[in-house]
């Protein structure tokens, strides 16, 4: 169907995947629950790090856009972080890790953990 | 996001997801894609979670995220979320958390302490039931035997309505987009009425992991918000996720 909402026949033999509607196979990683709770994403923040850091500057300039004064990155620069000690272990300590790992702030780091609850609305 | 649990004929369940995610969050003219959308697809890890060198559970992430959306215990449950979308939203949750009403749980922690420490579907249910939330939200449950599998519609502290898998009535599968079962879903975003389509059209003797994987592939089922298909068979531990594009023309949503 050409117009919205495009739907289609039901599609048969797309398995595998390939073809358009596939972009690639997801990477496999180990966390070992028994390291430190900062020390558990390590490897695959050093292995994601750009692209992390790539999602962070889209949020940033999302918020650019809703609130060009730079006050919403402010304020989830400065008072976001104020909040992470409050969260339950081991989550606090992990996200810690993440931020240190990644170099992303840890008051966006932690908007990205909390994304959920902040657009329920 | 559609999530599914399915039925065979031999009472193997098949717990499958869309995960849909980023709507609203800018739109990029040039690639008519969602710019978070995009962002987050090179971010998908699955993770194997281990303990004494065996693995207590596998999900799949995005990196830098450390609840759960999707994931299983091999051999015990399977457990997929989906936003339920709210004006007694997260935002509440969040201020009230902020001065001080720390009751609540965060949707993403909750699953993942689930997904961590539950010991059967059973617990798994009622921990996803009971616990307090800071926002509303949908859980799709999976165990390991027949019948096993459930919506949970949960609003920040009740269970509404729950629906179960009942194949002696006929209902070999529960399906879950991002409304109540039990209204219609919004005129504008019906990807629940294709995807049963689909799912009706395939019958519970040829479902399996390559017809799942038929009908979120289906438009609108798959969209422009689907980062990542997850297909997860719960009686072999298996859990598998693909990063998923939708090629023009398709819904935004």
């Amino acid at each position: 169907q050409y117009v919205p909402p495009y739907t289609e026949d039901c599609r048969t033999g797309m398995y595998p995947p390939s073809g358009p509607t596939f972009k690639g196979a997801v990477p496999w990683y180990t966390i070992n629950l028994e390291l430190p709770p900062n020390k558990r994403w390590t490897q695959i923040i050093a292995d994601k790090k750009d692209a992390m850091i790539s999602l962070a500057q889209a949020v940033r300039d999302l918020a650019d856009a809703f609130v060009p004064s730079g006050r919403l990155e402010e304020l989830v620069d400065k008072a976001l972080p104020l909040m992470i000690d409050t969260l339950p272990y081991p989550f606090n300590e992990e996200i810690k890790g993440i931020a240190t790992a990644s170099g992303v702030p840890l008051g966006e780091t932690l908007l990205l953990n909390i994304f959920y609850e902040v657009f329920t609305v | 996001c559609t999530s599914l649990v399915a039925e065979d004929p031999h009472g193997n369940l098949i717990h499958a997801r869309n995960m849909d995610f980023g709507l609203f969050m800018g739109w990029d003219m040039k690639n008519h894609s969602w710019v978070i959308t995009e962002k987050l697809k090179p971010l998908l890890v699955n993770v194997d979670f281990r303990r004494n060198n065996n693995t207590v559970f596998k999900s799949t992430n995005f990196a830098g995220y450390v609840g759960m959306l999707t994931g299983i215990q091999p051999h015990v449950f399977t457990l997929t979320m989906n936003e339920r979308f709210s004006l007694d939203g997260g935002y509440i949750g969040i201020l009230e958390w902020i001065l001080g009403k720390r009751d609540g749980m965060w949707m993403s922690f909750l699953t993942r302490s689930v997904l961590e420490n539950a010991t059967s579907y059973a617990e798994a249910k009622k921990l996803l039931s009971d616990t307090k939330l800071l926002a509303p939200a949908y859980f799709i449950l999976g165990g390991n035997r027949s019948g096993e599998a459930c919506i949970i519609t949960r609003s920040r502290t009740h269970n509404l309505n729950p629906l179960e898998l009942a194949v002696k009535q006929g209902r070999w599968y529960v399906l879950e987009t991002n409304y109540d079962h039990w209204k219609e879903p919004l005129f504008l975003d019906n990807r629940r009425t294709p995807a049963m389509k689909c799912m009706n059209q395939t019958t519970q003797a040829n479902i399996s992991i390559k017809t799942v994987y038929d009908v979120l592939s289906t438009k609108p089922v798959l969209n422009k918000l689907t980062a990542y298909t997850t297909l997860m068979e719960v009686s072999k531990g298996t859990l598998e996720s693909y990063i998923r594009d939708c090629p023009s023309p398709c819904m935004p949503w």
